[in-house]
């Protein structure tokens, strides 16, 4: 499952 | 990781070394607006807390140190070194008018009422709206030198990737975060009217001067 909001973006 | 998002956060650098470069080299922060510098550091600072609590890879820890660097770095130029050349008259935009109601919306709609969750909200809503200070400076003086346009255009184009970034994460990985996605709608809004005199006018070797 991805996580929920995108903290492996910068 | 994908082609849309390491082009846009190359983008993103491009346009944090274009903007340092600028003011270090001409020794002048002429037509910079400080106000929106001091957003981007309080964007940088609020959303890369993760640092201390997270390793997710050496990309990403080392882009958001050089990020939050140079953020601090251009705003001790404009404010400290070059304070002489800062145009403070123009760069009249009320920050208290952003940041209080995106601190308030971060409380209100978030994914999540924890302190790292909230200040990651709130770095995303202040970061779509954090460049209207400088797009309020540019109609006031009238004009933005050509060096600056570049800045802009990849500091828009950045976000703008980043739409795409999220289109191929929810088609290949079935991910989307509706607030990231949101916020970079509306932040790649802002610059469409930049984005068109860019290309009208910069592209053409003419100078960005307003009314177009």
């Amino acid at each position: 499952q991805p996580p929920s909001s995108p903290k492996d973006e910068l | 990781m994908n082609i849309f998002r390491l082009t846009g956060d190359l983008s993103h650098l491009a346009a944090i070394i274009i903007l340092l470069l600028k003011i270090w080299k001409t020794r002048s922060c002429a037509g910079i607006s400080g106000k929106s510098q001091i957003l981007f550091a309080l964007v940088f600072t609020t959303r890369y807390l993760d640092l201390l609590t997270s390793f997710i890879s050496f990309y990403n820890t080392i882009m958001k140190l050089i990020y939050i660097g140079c953020a601090y770095a251009t705003v001790y130029l404009i404010y400290m070194k070059f304070k002489a050349t800062y145009d403070g008259n123009h760069d009249s935009f009320r920050l208290e008018f952003l940041v209080v109601p995106v601190g308030g919306l971060a409380c209100l709609v978030n994914h999540d009422f924890s302190f790292l969750e909230i200040l990651w909200t709130f770095s995303i809503y202040l970061e779509s709206v954090a460049i209207l200070p400088q797009l309020f400076m540019i109609s006031k003086t009238g004009e933005a030198e050509t060096i600056t346009t570049h800045y802009l255009f990849f500091l828009g184009l950045y976000r703008a990737l980043y739409l795409f970034n999220w289109i191929w994460r929810f088609y290949f990985e079935g991910f989307f975060d509706m607030i990231a996605i949101v916020a970079g709608v509306v932040q790649t809004i802002l610059y469409c009217d930049f984005f068109y005199l860019y290309v009208t006018k910069v592209l053409k070797g003419k100078k960005l001067s307003l009314p177009a």
